[in-house]
């Protein structure tokens, strides 16, 4: 966050954000994670006017945490640990606090990203130095501690979720998942619709199980759903080689140097007498063959920072750790307890035959530290997980992608920048990545939008971010997924890489209320106690009424044509003005000539604001792709000033 | 392993409540206790579902399942941080 606000473009439109902003202090962002380190920077509240009158929670105390760890800024703190207890046993308080104290680093971590206070001269060890903030650096927090060492139990989360309801927050920010059950079997989907009822926009990670399709997590449509792209910012560290050749990879190691001459190298898999010796695994190389060498590893299995443990402990000097065919060219930079390096899996290819091929190999890192406009940026991280959504796949999903690949934040003084217990170093900012932290992004992003429209629904103001995110670098080229090299679709990167400052003025939304989630679940043919059990209201579908999940009024689409099915899908929206009055034209855009698209009206007009028109986008099959082929395409309104996108996915199955 | 308690959570149809009863609360203990003597609730919500959590044998579980204004008893699930 000592980049991400300069990079969503944030600083630029300064003078237009703090006019539009100006209620941020009253917006209030929960965060349901592994606590709070409260001693933060990031929770300064000099500056900060009473707490909001609306606000109903409370600062548990716990160990190591009171009452008056709270501020104006950190206004609440609650932890939830019933659930766990009963299956785990009692917390161990010489372990873990039982209070919302953050033992992890990664609650610290999500809840500066989202909304901490400007902290000036951030880094971590002096990497990504700059100034940190939170996208909503005004916006209020409130932590809801529901992640512990053994995990996060749904009947803590709901209990959380339930308090934040109670205590009124605006933003729920939930970089957590499980699996892929129906809505009315997972708690963070049903305490979400509550959630969305009482006018919260609950934001929610994809997940990491990426590049594979099907691997979403958080897919109810009442969820903004997050994805992770890169920034422009790098971190880099070449391994140079004995035969002269150099490879880039990516470190936020601090220490001592290798030194300036080239050192031994050898391949863990070469240095362990364990089938998966390659992985350098606790106890697998053996200290005679690695000591005073830099030891090649793979990636995969056991954490990276772990394999830099075990090098170290066998008498390593140095790592280079490569990705395999699973994470490609995606690097992702560490905090490495000795000089090591990640280096993408053509890379490790080339130095693995190296040391195949040279009796005697050598090599040396360098770290070159940061490094800011790399281009192409952002791109699609390989671990952000991908559609289709395995449980309505005409529910286009994630919704949106941001910023989630080394992030600087807040952290825990509790633990080390590699969260190993071994590391005995202590940082205030830690780098990290993952969907869990291009979520609070969003969240944070959306509290500024609350701050701007406190009228706007959590749909309407997910429709602003979506419809206003962008699919194409400033070249005009696609954005790009580094999974694959090759230009990301809509099942990579959602609606696109969310752009707030377009998004406070984006002309038109496709808003969505209670009512039209219920028909949606008519739609999913949920019974009626499915439906009561969500939505806590005895809810009868009406017989006479043809719901068709297609018509939820979202912004964005996905058709699936199947080979028995209609030919011709119909889907319905509405649009509702909230700019200026105007005329809005749509074009369509698609890739594939096998679907024809058309929208009736062509042409929407407005005259007033909160105005709503509605449309039909029909999809007619002209001919059939392969069974499980998936072709995109873009539907646009514009009035000259704003342009409302839409992606669309078709899928043949 | 037929008496090892997992932790459930309990979806109630409020609006099928007994005008007996005056709290809800006192209803979800009525049901609870309906099949167990000795199971504590752990939480009772109040925004995000009409229901409660509680830990019950796999017996119980089912046989809470089939009380009336009982819409379904889930199984804790574990969830991670992404």
């Amino acid at each position: 966050t000592t980049r991400t606000p300069a990079f969503l473009g944030l600083d630029k439109a300064n003078q237009l954000l703090i006019e539009s902003t100006a209620g941020a202090s009253d917006v209030i962002v929960g965060v349901l994670d592994t606590g709070v380190w409260p001693e933060s920077k990031s929770f300064d509240d000099t500056g900060f006017g009473p707490v909001p009158s609306s606000w109903n929670g409370t600062c548990e105390e716990g160990t190591n945490f009171t009452a008056s760890n709270c501020n104006r800024k950190l206004i609440g703190a609650r932890y939830f640990a019933k659930g766990y207890e009963t299956t785990l046993g009692p917390i161990d308080v010489t372990r873990e606090s039982k209070s919302p104290r953050d033992d992890d680093g990664h609650g610290t971590h999500t809840a500066t990203t989202a909304a901490g206070s400007v902290v000036e001269g951030a880094s971590l060890f002096g990497y990504a130095q700059g100034t940190a903030r939170g996208m909503a650096p005004r916006a209020r927090v409130a932590i809801y501690k529901v992640c512990w060492l053994g995990g996060c139990f749904s009947t803590d989360i709901l209990m959380a979720m339930d308090k934040a309801i109670d205590d009124n927050v605006n933003v729920l920010s939930m970089s957590l998942g499980g699996g892929m059950s129906d809505y009315y079997k997972d708690s963070v989907a049903i305490g979400a619709f509550a959630a969305m009822e009482k006018g919260i926009l609950v934001s929610c990670s994809a997940g990491n199980a990426g590049p594979s399709p099907y691997s979403l997590s958080n897919l109810a449509p009442w969820i903004t759903t997050v994805g992770a792209g890169t920034i422009d910012r790098d971190f880099p560290a070449y391994v140079t080689l004995g035969n002269g050749q150099n490879y880039s990879g990516v470190s936020l190691f601090r220490g001592n140097a290798l030194p300036g001459s080239l050192l031994p190298i050898i391949y863990a898999g070469n240095a362990s007498n364990a089938t998966n010796g390659n992985l350098c695994m606790m106890d697998t190389l053996i200290p005679e063959k690695v000591a005073g060498k830099i030891v090649l590893c793979d990636r995969g299995v056991s954490a990276r920072v772990q394999k830099g443990a075990v090098v170290k402990a066998a008498g390593g000097v140095g790592m280079v750790l490569t990705n395999t065919a699973a994470n490609g060219e995606e690097l992702v930079a560490d905090a490495h307890l000795l000089p090591a390096t990640t280096v993408g899996q053509k890379s490790g290819e080339a130095i693995r035959k190296y040391l195949f091929s040279d009796p005697n190999p050598t090599a040396t890192v360098v770290f070159e530290g940061t490094k800011v406009g790399i281009e192409p940026s952002p791109v699609v991280a390989a671990f952000s997980s991908r559609g289709p959504n395995s449980i309505t796949p005409e529910i286009l999903k994630p919704d949106i992608i941001a910023p989630g690949v080394n992030i600087l934040a807040g952290w825990s003084g509790e633990v080390g920048p590699t969260g190993l217990s071994i590391d005995g170093r202590r940082v205030t900012f830690n780098i990290i990545s993952g969907t869990s932290m291009s979520c609070p992004h969003v969240s944070g992003l959306a509290a500024l939008l609350k701050a701007a429209h406190p009228e706007w629904s959590p749909a309407a103001i997910r429709s602003a971010l979506m419809t206003t995110a962008y699919t194409s670098y400033k070249n005009g080229q696609s954005i790009r997924d580094v999974a694959t090299g090759k230009p990301s679709t809509p099942l990579d990167h959602g609606s696109g890489h969310v752009d707030p400052v377009s998004a406070l003025y984006p002309g038109l939304v496709y808003d969505l209320t209670v009512n039209d989630y219920l028909g949606f679940l008519c739609a999913l043919k949920y019974t009626g106690a499915q439906i009561s059990g969500l939505a806590r209201r005895k809810f009868t579908c009406d017989p006479s009424k043809k719901y068709s999940v297609g018509d939820l009024n979202y912004p964005s689409f996905a058709v699936n044509f199947q080979s028995s099915g209609p030919t011709v899908v119909k889907y319905s929206r509405t649009l509702t003005n909230v700019g200026s009055a105007g005329t809005y034209k749509v074009s369509i855009k698609t890739e594939t000539q096998a679907v024809k698209i058309s929208v009736e009206p062509e042409t929407l007009s407005f005259s007033q604001v909160n105005e709503k028109k509605g449309c039909t986008v029909t999809f007619t099959a002209v001919g059939s792709l392969p069974s499980d082929s998936n072709s995109f395409g873009r539907l646009e309104w514009s009035d000259g000033k704003h342009i409302v996108g839409s992606p669309i996915a078709f899928s043949w199955s | 392993e037929t008496n090892q308690r997992k932790t459930y959570i309990v979806h109630m149809a409020k609006s099928d409540m007994p005008a007996s009863f005056e709290h809800h609360s006192h209803w979800y203990d009525s049901s609870l206790r309906s099949v167990s003597d000795s199971a504590e609730m752990l939480y009772i919500y109040n925004n995000v579902i009409h229901g409660f959590s509680t830990s019950l044998t796999a017996e119980e579980a089912q046989s809470l399942e089939g009380q009336p204004g009982v819409l379904s008893v889930l199984p804790e699930v574990k969830y991670e941080l992404h």
